[in-house]
């Protein structure tokens, strides 16, 4: 099954 | 001195219920442009970005850039306690350990005031690329909710396809499976019914229904969501908050390894 990842992977951190 | 008036608190309390699902605390800035909230679900799967520009509110004044951490199950307590009819008015002083809501009712005699403690949050700020995305829909937020909840009675994920014919939904689960699909309408006067794609290259994603029905609390804010999609990356799930600014969730995509 596809696995659920996290947001901040997408994003750069501030 | 930080003042902030909505004539009408029906608004506010539209955007608590919004956000109250997937967000315990958050921290408010609020500066000369207007009040911006940013925070990531506990989970860190979802991210929720608030706007409320400031020549929305009927009466806005902000001396100086306050970042103020709340309690969101709190101030959702605070404003249900509001009329829709009321008045609202958020009032800080500048280095402030409290907000105070102020809710007037129409003809103003009532008042009531709610002070609430504000807390320290170390949240992490998170800085989004610029994205064109490959797919862009705009359908109307109660089709849109009622599809997130129909299928999430099949199964905890849903795929989101589309194409240059339309937007289909699909799930599946142990009872078997469901599948949505929404042709793009004609040419319609009724711009609130209307399904509007706007397509790059056709997209494929799978999302946690969980989340999408935490975004859809949403839905009472605007008649229209815009959901925009491209290929392994967030989806965007938009509401516009009628003239004074929007929110915006993003939804961290399933990927096989």
């Amino acid at each position: 099954a596809p696995k659920q990842r996290k947001i901040r992977q997408f994003f750069v951190k501030w | 001195m930080f003042e902030a008036r909505l004539v009408q608190s029906v608004i506010l309390k539209k955007v608590l219920e919004a956000i109250k699902d997937l967000l315990t605390e958050a921290t408010f800035e609020c500066s000369d442009c207007g009040i911006q909230l940013q925070a990531m679900d506990n989970a860190h799967v979802s991210l929720v970005s608030l706007n409320l520009r400031s020549d929305g509110f009927d009466k806005y004044r902000c001396d100086r850039n306050l970042s103020m951490g709340m309690s969101v199950p709190c101030m959702s307590k605070i404003l249900r306690c509001a009329s829709s009819e009321d008045t609202v008015t958020l009032r800080a002083w500048d280095n402030p350990d409290t907000i105070v809501f102020v809710f007037e009712s129409p003809n103003r005699d009532k008042i009531s005031e709610y002070e609430m403690k504000l807390i320290n949050l170390d949240q992490e700020h998170l800085g989004i690329p610029e994205t064109l995305y490959s797919c862009v829909v705009k359908m109307p937020s109660q089709e849109f909710a009622r599809i997130c909840r129909d299928l999430s009675q099949f199964g905890d994920a849903m795929t989101i396809a589309c194409s240059k014919e339309g937007i289909k939904f699909s799930a599946a689960g142990d009872y078997g499976t469901a599948n949505v699909k929404l042709a793009q309408t004609a040419e319609t006067e009724n711009q609130e019914e209307a399904v509007v794609v706007e397509m790059k290259e056709p997209v494929k994603l799978t999302f946690s229904c969980r989340y999408l029905n935490s975004f859809v609390k949403a839905t009472p804010l605007c008649a229209q969501v815009q959901l925009s999609m491209s290929a392994e990356v967030p989806l965007v799930c938009e509401y516009q908050i009628g003239e004074i600014g929007h929110i915006r969730y993003y939804l961290a995509p399933k990927i096989d390894d």
